[in-house]
């Protein structure tokens, strides 16, 4: 599984 | 960026909006847990440092700030301002219990074993508890003013708004998943669940938020 890059989320 | 995050994001920013507005119009900060707003300083503080580390956008930097710095705000109004109006003996959650399994987590689960990376999941474990104290209180008192119910309301439809936008990340950015901010995420939106319930029955038919005795 790939992580998405976390952060762009707030 | 997907609709549901700019959704879920301008909730975020409505909640913390509604909560500033209430305590101006009403000058008091009655019903409001200033253990859970303290909670969420730390959330902003700890994860937010990637500020100085990762630029992203104007749009996330201004979130971010704008996130810290209001937090903070409300915490001065809480403390000085309109302090004679603030009640610390129904905000009686013990936040330690909170913030020690939240330590421990973010030691055993985390992406890599830096300051940064420890604390950002540390955040992410202490933001899906943070509102315990709040509901607690809630529970406790057994009535809100409407206002605080919409603040509330605003809080968890930023939550919930967050699983849809994994969902659909998941799907167009080629299998992507975050398992910590996903896990704590759907514990967060469940701990509103009940809420909700109360809030969709009652406030939102004109009624006084009333919880059963």
């Amino acid at each position: 599984i790939q992580q998405p890059d976390h952060h762009d989320e707030l | 960026m997907n609709i549901f995050r700019l959704l879920g994001d301008l909730s975020h920013l409505a909640s913390i909006l509604i909560l500033l507005h209430k305590i101006q119009t009403t000058r008091s900060c009655r019903g409001i847990s200033f253990k859970t707003q303290a909670l969420y300083v730390t959330v902003f503080v700890t994860r937010y440092l990637d500020i100085f580390t990762d630029w992203v956008s104007l749009y996330n930097f201004t979130m971010k700030i704008f996130f810290i710095a209001s937090t903070c705000y409300i915490l001065y109004l809480m403390k000085m301002k309109y302090r004679p109006t603030h009640d610390p003996s129904i905000d009686t959650f013990r936040v330690e219990y909170l913030l020690g399994p939240c330590a421990l987590l973010a030691l055993l689960f985390h992406y890599r074993f830096t300051v940064l990376e420890v604390l950002w999941s540390f955040s992410i474990f202490l933001e899906s508890v943070a509102i315990l104290p709040q509901l607690f209180m809630l529970q406790r008192t057994g009535e809100a003013e409407t206002i605080t119910t919409h603040y509330l309301a605003a809080l968890g439809a930023y939550r919930a708004l967050y699983i849809p936008n994994w969902i659909y990340r998941y799907f167009t950015e080629s299998g992507q998943i975050d398992p910590i901010a996903v896990t704590a995420g759907l514990v967060q939106t469940a701990l509103y669940l009940d809420f909700f319930y109360v809030y969709f029955t009652k406030v939102l038919q004109g009624q006084k938020f009333e919880l059963p005795a």
